[in-house]
C-alpha cells in the first residue's frame, strides 16, 4: 500500500 | 483544495500578519513567547526541505517561501531588533525548548512512514506543530492582561489548526486521501491545546473585557 501522509498541504 | 484547506491558510496567514503589525508599527513584542516562534521557524524548516525539489503548485510554493520568512524574520525582529527586542518579556518566557524538541524527535524516529531523514524530519515537524504553541499559552498565563493583537494572533492561530482538521475530515470522505493515526493524533493534540484559550477568548469578547487566562 503506498502511503498516503498528504504533503499537498502547508 | 477545499474551503476549509484554504480558510485554514488564510487564517493561518492572518495570525503572521497580526503578529507583524504588532511587531512593524507598534515595534512591540510584548505578550509574544520567542520559544513558540523559534519551535515555529524549526517546523518550517524542517517541513519545507523538499520545497524546490518537489512542485506541488504555485500557492503551495509561494506560501511556504512566506511562512519560511516570516517565521525567521520574526525570530530576527524578537532577538535583534534595537527597539523590538526590549519589550521581549523573557522572565516569563522560560519554557524550555528540548521538553518539546527532544520528545518530537525521538517520537519521529520511531513513529514514522519510512525510515528517511526526509521521512523523520517531516513528522518530527508534524509532533513538534502540535505542541510549539505551549509556551505562548504560557506566558499568557503569566501576562496579567492580554493584548488584543496577542489574544487574535493564538485566536488565528488556533482557527487554523480547527478549519485544518476539519478539511482533514472533508478530504477523508471525499478523496481517496488517508493518514496514518499518527497524523492524526498531532492534529486532533494540536487543535485541543486550543481549547481552553477559546473558551476564555468569546468569554472576554462577550462580556467585552480584557482577555485574561486563569493561572
Amino acid at each position: 500500500v503506498e502511503e498516503n501522509d498528504t504533503k499537498d498541504e502547508l | 483544495m477545499n474551503i476549509f484547506r484554504l480558510t485554514g491558510d488564510l487564517t493561518h496567514l492572518m495570525s503572521i500578519i497580526v503578529l507583524l503589525l504588532k511587531i512593524h508599527t507598534i515595534k512591540s513584542c510584548a505578550g509574544i513567547s520567542l520559544k513558540t516562534q523559534e519551535l515555529y521557524a524549526l517546523v518550517f524548516a524542517t517541513r519545507y526541505l523538499d520545497i524546490f525539489t518537489t512542485y506541488i503548485s504555485l500557492y503551495n510554493t509561494v506560501m511556504k517561501l512566506i511562512f519560511l520568512g516570516t517565521s525567521f524574520s520574526i525570530v530576527w525582529y524578537m532577538r535583534r531588533h534595537k527597539t523590538v527586542r526590549l519589550s521581549y518579556d523573557k522572565n516569563n518566557d522560560t519554557f524550555r525548548h528540548y521538553f518539546l524538541v527532544l520528545p518530537c524527535f525521538l517520537l519521529a524516529l520511531v513513529l514514522n512512514n519510512r525510515f528517511t531523514v526526509r521521512e523523520v524530519l517531516w513528522t518530527f515537524s508534524l509532533y513538534l506543530e502540535a505542541v510549539a504553541i505551549i509556551p505562548q499559552l504560557v506566558l499568557l498565563q503569566r501576562s496579567k492582561n492580554v493584548d488584543n493583537l496577542t489574544g487574535n494572533y493564538v485566536f488565528f492561530l488556533g482557527a487554523y489548526r480547527g478549519f485544518y482538521l476539519i478539511n482533514w475530515i472533508y478530504r477523508y470522505f471525499t478523496e481517496n486521501h488517508y493518514r496514518r493515526w499518527i497524523t492524526w493524533m498531532a492534529g486532533i493534540v494540536q487543535t485541543a491545546l486550543y481549547v481552553d484559550f477559546f473558551y476564555y477568548y468569546f468569554k472576554s469578547w462577550k462580556n467585552n473585557e480584557k482577555l485574561k487566562l486563569p493561572a
